[in-house]
């Protein structure tokens, strides 16, 4: 009870037909407060015993890895337009690689906590601790996963839960006789630093002419990018440049057009 | 629009039955992104930079790539980021390909490889999927993105 088997997909509403398997379900990661963690691994389309396994995060914070990294970017599947089923991608990372899509912390996508406070006072630390402990438990119900190659990916905000998961690796590496096999993290487009993330993402800004040489000049001068929070004036500026300046594009593309 | 599509779908019992999900009755639909949780984050390393040289110095592959076309978290605000790192460079600056065209720029630096993907937004597979699979495939192998 409660091993892989009981999670495994027999097949999802609407999909094509395909070669690897799936599975799907919940890890307990904190009993008391009733987290748990929902997780679906997309096992690799080719000789997946010798393929690494990959876990995939998505940003937000609060966003999903299932609707974005699984349906989006690197899963096996595409929702199709009618969301009546699911098309094949074909540049899918399950060609490489065993793939884990992680909806975190509880809260995120069919990730759920019984303790509702648990929602209103979250963030990276506990973001990171029960991943981790998803991780450990998860091999557990996956032994065949206890020594293969491990590597954490993700993108935007996960550029903060993919490196501190790493670091959760490591010092519990150091404290167990059965270390987990982390070998690297590869994260993109991601939150990083807080001063210099806000000083390239508005010098982007200026120097794609999404903005005016004023509206950069008064950011400059006005923002402190070292701040969390910003000032009333600063973010007056940035509602100036998006609401005035930017003009209706995609700011997560700004050559494509925009979902309206 | 991907994700609505995606909201529709996951909300449907038949598929939450074959995921095993939702099995406890969540009092809310399945959304792509929580406003809730977005809201009331409380706590955020300033910066992770100081994670990344401890995963160099125990020998854990670090690559970061950006999408060029982002202005959320845009090549830039990586750029300046990593640059703080200080950490040598073993390959300079060049041009990588997929398919024979250009698919971004990469250095690769002491225990880091810094790749941009031309053309891709914040969501890099999504806008690239050919060069993102590429990347993947470099990353995973442990070598440098081809050159040619």
């Amino acid at each position: 009870k409660g091993g892989e088997e009981e999670d495994r997909i027999l097949e999802l509403p609407g999909q094509p037909k395909v070669s690897f398997q799936q599975f799907s379900g919940y890890v307990t990661v904190n009993k008391v407060a009733g987290r748990a963690l929902f997780y679906w691994l997309t096992e690799s389309s080719q000789n997946s015993l010798r393929k690494p396994l990959v876990i995939w995060l998505n940003g937000g914070p609060g966003c999903s890895s299932v609707a974005y990294g699984a349906s989006e970017e690197i899963g096996p599947f595409r929702v199709n337009r009618s969301a009546s089923g699911l098309y094949i991608n074909k540049f899918s990372w399950n060609s490489l690689a065993n793939l884990l899509f992680l909806e975190t912390p509880a809260g995120v996508g069919f990730s759920y906590t019984n303790r509702s406070s648990d929602l209103h006072d979250t963030g990276d630390r506990r973001t990171a601790k029960d991943s981790l402990e998803f991780v450990v438990q998860w091999l557990e119900r996956f032994p065949r996963y206890k020594n293969r190659e491990l590597y954490i990916t993700g993108e935007s905000y996960a550029g903060h839960y993919v490196p501190q998961l790493a670091r959760e690796i490591i010092t519990y590496n150091t404290n167990t006789k059965y270390p987990i096999n982390l070998k690297g993290i590869m994260v993109g487009n991601a939150v990083t630093d807080n001063y210099y993330d806000n000083l390239g993402t508005v010098t982007y800004w200026w120097s794609h002419a999404m903005i005016s040489d004023q509206t950069y000049r008064q950011l400059i001068s006005t923002c402190d990018f070292h701040r969390q929070k910003e000032s009333d004036e600063c973010e007056s500026l940035y509602s100036y440049a998006m609401d005035q300046e930017f003009g209706n594009i995609d700011q997560y593309n700004i050559y494509a057009p925009p979902c309206n | 629009c991907t994700e609505k599509y995606a909201e529709i779908y996951y909300n449907r019992p038949d598929v939450q039955k074959a995921l095993h999900a939702n099995t406890t009755g969540i009092p809310y639909k399945w959304t792509a992104c929580s406003e809730v949780l977005n809201r009331n984050w409380n706590d955020t390393d300033v910066s992770v930079l100081p994670i990344y040289r401890q995963l160099m110095a125990n020998r854990i592959r670090v690559w970061v790539f950006s999408g060029d076309v982002d202005s959320v978290v845009p090549v830039t605000a990586t750029r300046y980021a990593l640059a703080q790192l200080k950490v040598a460079t073993k390959i300079p600056w060049y041009p990588w390909y997929v398919k024979n065209q250009v698919g971004g720029w990469t250095e690769v630096y002491e225990g880091l490889t810094f790749a941009t993907v031309r053309g891709a937004g914040h969501e890099v597979p999504l806008f690239k999927p050919r060069a993102a699979l590429q990347l993947f495939k470099s990353f995973l192998s442990g070598s440098p993105l081809p050159k040619s």
